[in-house]
């Protein structure tokens, strides 16, 4: 070990490994990571070695090539990918699979599909016979989803929903997994029975072959090319001619077409930002958080070991971690990790409560917990993106190659500033319910836990 | 704001109040505005729209103000070691008083906090860099990450940054041969001025 690092590590003040229980959650909670991390990392079929020099095709299939493997894996070694292996494997992994958003397909199913859509796209899709994605985006329109163009509407005489991308700006753009591999996607359409349009819904609607992946007759899709970081995913187009899908296709836990046509609705209009939320509160740790936490350690670490210029007059190079300026830069950061991990913890457990509320037919605390990780995983991935780049400057010229880890970084967590949800709508949208709260106090009704301070007298306003 | 002393704002009760009552102004204040200007007769979305910069704002100091109340409970209430808690504590304050550093205008600006008091937020705030200075490689040891996942010549275990620089370079397979470039582009060159 280099001196200058073990000179640091020589006189603990406190136990390292106390603190990585503590934020891992228990001392069982490490061995089980660290088992299911160094289990992944020997396998060859996963190493990463000339990753940085490796063409976009040779990422795609990289990451394609590991999620089969793994998906082997998980299953010769009795690993559950929801049970308690599941949360550390996307760690280990770091992010290098592709079927990411084949995941939000099968959480989208379970959410909102009925026990008999369940029953028959959850096999197949868990098993990879169908592999699907999650087609919201569209070229002319994002987070707003009433905005969509693409427009499912319901013929009474076949029952079947006949679903159109009516205009260029319609086209799905940016799903992930949809540019190369998928065969089914999940799509968010306008639905319309009779003329009248009843909101966005879900429709599951196979966009390839089975057989030889050539896409389906009046199904046009593709790769969108290449992007600044996520070379080993392939987000897709999509366009869709008068594509006709049995009405068994619409997700229907929360609102049904019946035969005749007539609109069933059950539960929430906010039901649909469901998913959303989902994906939010599990990128905020693996996607976020964990990027924050390398960055940290890279620009530290070398902070340590790195000399430059003259303190003392007369003295050797100082470590630039003694530099005030340089702490300034890193040590903020490093409390924001330690600040973020909490947080996710916190959002996990409300996310966790609402979804069991949600399943008993309670909505009223949806609003809330989709103000709460509007907020946080707008500011989260802002601070976070913000902070990695002060790591990467902080790191000199070698903080710019490839090498130091913090450009891909980087790179990688600054997409998540726009992709679900761009930053500024979702602290609009957080907004929305701060503000709707504030007027509820002002009428002396009583707040949610979170804004409860709203309701306390303020000066100077 | 009561404190009196920079080790007053190493008190989490002062500092969780400071961001309490940033979020609440900013959120009266964007409330009030829209009121305002829908009461001079603009529509409720132009209200909205010309409130919007005032809106984001509000929304960030909420959720920073959630963020930094939460870690502060969190570190109030570990069964863990002295040491750990103490450190942890020191990590809270560090992050809160960095936020009022950076955004000092939005604690200055009806008052909460006097210019007097900034001085005390800062030199508790430059305190704190180098309390957690020491222990800062330790920090990020304890999130434990692998070399092999952190993929970082700067940022292996061992420090070894300039020996780990070099191999990356030299596994570069373009250095293992004569680029083409030579032979379609150079060669012809060179030669000519030979």
């Amino acid at each position: 070990v280099n001196p200058d690092l073990a000179s640091e590590r020589a006189f603990p003040s406190f136990c390292v490994e106390t603190l990585t229980n503590l934020l891992d959650g228990s001392v069982d909670k490490t061995r089980l990571r660290r088992y299911v991390v160094s289990t992944i990392l020997k396998d060859p079929v996963f190493s990463r070695e000339g990753h940085y020099f490796k063409t976009r095709q040779e990422r795609y299939e990289g990451a394609v090539r590991n999620i089969l493997h793994l998906k082997q894996k998980i299953k010769e070694l009795g690993w559950l990918e929801d049970g308690p292996e599941g949360e550390f494997i996307y760690r280990a992994m770091g992010g290098e699979v592709a079927l990411n958003i084949h995941g939000v397909f099968v959480k989208s199913i379970s959410a909102l599909g009925t026990d008999e859509q369940i029953a028959k796209w959850l096999p197949l899709a868990n098993n990879c016979n169908i592999l699907g994605t999650y087609a919201q985006t569209e070229l002319g329109h994002g987070t707003y989803l009433r905005g969509l163009e693409t427009t499912a509407t319901f013929d009474i005489s076949n029952q079947q929903f006949i679903i159109n991308t009516p205009r260029i700006t319609a086209t799905k753009w940016w799903p992930g997994d949809l540019g190369k591999t998928c065969t089914h996607a999940m799509v968010l359409a306008q639905l319309i029975i009779k003329e009248k349009n009843y909101g966005m819904h879900l429709f599951i609607v196979q966009v390839r072959s089975l057989k030889d992946h050539s896409p389906m007759p009046g199904i046009t899709v593709g790769d969108i090319g290449p992007k600044m970081s996520f070379e080993h995913i392939d987000n897709g187009f999509l366009m869709m001619r008068n594509i006709r899908v049995p009405k068994e296709n619409m997700l229907s836990r929360f609102s049904e077409v019946l035969p005749d046509g007539m609109y069933v609705k059950r539960g929430s209009d906010k039901i649909n930002y469901f998913t959303m939320v989902a994906v939010r509160v599990s990128m905020l740790r693996q996607e976020v958080l964990e990027a924050l936490m390398k960055a940290c350690t890279i620009s530290i670490r070398y902070a340590a070991v790195r000399r430059q210029s003259e303190l003392k007059p007369g003295d050797r190079e100082p470590k630039i971690l003694e530099y005030q300026t340089q702490q300034q830069k890193l040590l903020p950061l490093l409390a924001t990790c330690y600040a973020i991990h909490y947080t996710v913890c916190h959002v996990n457990k409300v996310y966790d409560e609402v979804c069991g509320a949600i399943q008993a037919g309670n909505f009223d605390s949806l609003p809330e917990l989709h103000a709460l990780v509007s907020g946080m995983k707008a500011y989260a991935t802002e601070t976070c993106s913000n902070g990695i780049e002060v790591c990467r400057k902080a790191c000199g010229g070698h903080g710019y190659s490839l090498f130091s880890g913090l450009p891909s970084l980087y790179t990688k967590v600054t997409a998540s500033c726009t992709y679900e949800g761009e930053n500024t709508v979702l602290h609009l949208q957080a907004a929305r319910f701060l503000i709707k709260c504030y007027a509820a106090a002002q009428s002396g009704q009583s707040l949610p836990q979170s804004v409860a301070y709203l309701s306390s007298p303020i000066s100077g306003v | 704001c009561q404190a009196t002393s920079h080790t007053d704002f190493l008190n989490p009760e002062v500092y969780i109040k400071a961001y309490q009552h940033r979020a609440h102004r900013l959120i009266a204040s964007a409330a009030f505005k829209m009121r305002n200007l829908v009461q001079f007769g603009m529509e409720q979305y132009d209200a909205w729209n010309s409130t919007s910069v005032e809106l984001v704002k509000a929304s960030i100091a909420h959720s920073h103000y959630i963020i930094v109340k939460l870690f502060a409970d969190v570190t109030g209430s570990l069964s863990s070691s002295p040491e750990i808690k103490k450190l942890l504590k020191s990590l809270c304050d560090l992050h809160a008083l960095h936020g009022i550093f950076t955004s000092s205008g939005d604690f200055l600006q009806d008052g909460h906090l006097s210019g007097h008091q900034l001085e005390m937020v800062t030199e508790a705030y430059l305190s704190l860099l180098t309390l957690i200075r020491r222990d800062a490689v330790l920090l990020v040891d304890a999130f434990d990450y692998a070399d092999q996942q952190l993929l970082s010549a700067l940022g292996s275990y061992d420090g070894n940054v300039y020996h780990n620089l070099l191999e990356c370079a030299q596994k570069n397979p373009d250095n293992k041969k004569v680029n083409a470039v030579f032979e379609n582009y150079l060669k012809p060159h060179l030669q000519s001025n030979i």
